[in-house]
């Protein structure tokens, strides 16, 4: 039974697209089968694994918005056991498309139903903004990892966050979880990042992942070669922390 | 006559925020008047000099979609000639709200109209997205310019940006220029960031400015105290930095 994790923080730069290609390599390279949806118009995560979805006939728009099957969009990833739904820059255009169509909050989760149960882990990266792609995503998902950078301003929208997500447990989908809490591009040299950090365990208390993704050049050096990290340079800072987060999602998951 | 100038990269937690405070801040402390315009639903723009959107009754939100005066927003900056038009969180809906106003993508510009001139340069920051609330602030601008982060991904999304603008200029704004691009969080020990400023600098040539934004945990550390860097700590290279591009942006308006 597959289980839908959405990606999603409306502060931009936060590390969103760093952990859904990292996160999902890591899961697929422990033998668990894994969907990765690229719902952001940037298509960062696409790109990621190398994946161009401009030139192709059918992304996550034209099953979002041309009610095509998601089946359809499903291209190999570069690493085993996982595929890629890519994203397309035509996307920009759904969140206005989208806007005067019935049960328009719904669309992605009808059409992943039919193919979810062929994946361990869908993982779905959005666009940083809480638009009809990020409530979709929401929507369709059974729980939600909120990447945050240890800087002043991530605390800020943390409410706004949280707000979306009462929002879419009322309205649209009572059963979605919170994940976890991850810090990411953290410097323990820096007093800010250990203060976010202080403050962001005092909010979320136990929700915090124990996995802390430290700051690591190797992460922002292994997208321009189309590579997950954890192919890239296996044996990094950034390729620890995570393999060390796919244990602890995985033990979650096992754990209910 | 006032420039009005937007800030503006679809690519999250580029810099848009940290240089709409402060190059409004560095033009406000060199005798400019300044009106920093924050039409992001995050309230980054607003939180960074001390104001709080959420209790105020008129914001950018009441002037887009409740048709209010821009001059009831207006409020004092903790800056000497820098006033701020706040955002607030309840911005998050404008976007859907504006969708089927007539004339939607000019609400900025006719609101902006009757107090635009009363200050030497209005700096619009932008929220991480090509949605209306961005092409509001393309439509109402002289100018753009586009932080970026030397970093991969920061590339990816030229492309889509540019096509944005050329939209704009085609149907809405013909006169829209690129003021610049600048390279922010600049660090010059990382391979990474010479490879991504060097192919920026070919691809837009002498549209990126000499001025280049070292990363600078100064800058990150100023908004928990509501200022920006210039006042919290003027002699750092991030006030140095931002100094040096309010004198290029000057000299540019004075070459025309
Ligand atoms: N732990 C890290 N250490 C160093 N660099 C990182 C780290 N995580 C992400 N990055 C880099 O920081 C930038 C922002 O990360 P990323 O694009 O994953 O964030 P995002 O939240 O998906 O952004 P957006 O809001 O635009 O979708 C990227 O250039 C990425 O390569
Ligand atoms: N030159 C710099 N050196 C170090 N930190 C920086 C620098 N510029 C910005 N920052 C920090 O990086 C983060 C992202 O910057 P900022 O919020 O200004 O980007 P943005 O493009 O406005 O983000 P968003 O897309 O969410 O609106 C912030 O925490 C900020 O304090
Ligand atoms: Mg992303
Ligand atoms: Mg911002």
């Amino acid at each position: 039974m597959g289980r839908v994790i959405a990606i999603a923080n409306q502060k931009g730069g936060v590390g969103k697209t760093t952990t859904a290609i990292n996160l999902g390599a890591a899961l697929a390279m422990e033998g668990r089968t894994v969907l990765l949806l690229d719902s952001d118009p940037q298509g960062n995560a696409s790109s990621g694994f190398g994946v161009q979805g401009d030139g192709q006939a059918t992304t996550i728009y034209e099953v979002l918005v041309g009610e095509q099957p998601m089946e359809a969009a499903i291209v190999r990833g570069t690493v085993e056991h996982l595929d890629v739904v890519p994203s397309a820059q035509r996307l920009v255009g759904a969140e206005i498309e989208l806007t005067s169509v019935i049960a328009r909050e719904t669309r992605l989760l009808k059409s992943l139903a039919p193919i979810r149960d062929r994946y361990d882990y869908v993982l779905i990266d959005c666009p940083p903004s809480l638009g009809l792609l990020t409530i979709n995503a929401l929507t369709a998902a059974d729980s939600v990892i909120i990447p945050i950078q240890c800087e002043y301003y991530a605390l800020e929208g943390l409410t706004q966050l949280l707000n979306a997500v009462r929002l879419v447990q009322q309205n649209l989908n009572r059963d979605l979880r919170i994940e976890g809490v991850l810090l990411t591009m953290y410097d323990s040299r820096l007093n800010l990042c250990q203060q976010v950090a202080g403050e962001a365990r005092n909010f979320f208390s136990h929700r915090v992942f124990q996995t802390v993704i430290p700051r690591n050049v190797r992460l922002s050096e292994a997208p321009s070669f189309g590579k997950p990290v954890l192919v890239y340079d296996p044996h990094c800072a950034g390729s620890e922390s995570y393999r060390a987060l796919a244990r602890e999602v995985v033990q979650n998951a096992e754990e209910g």
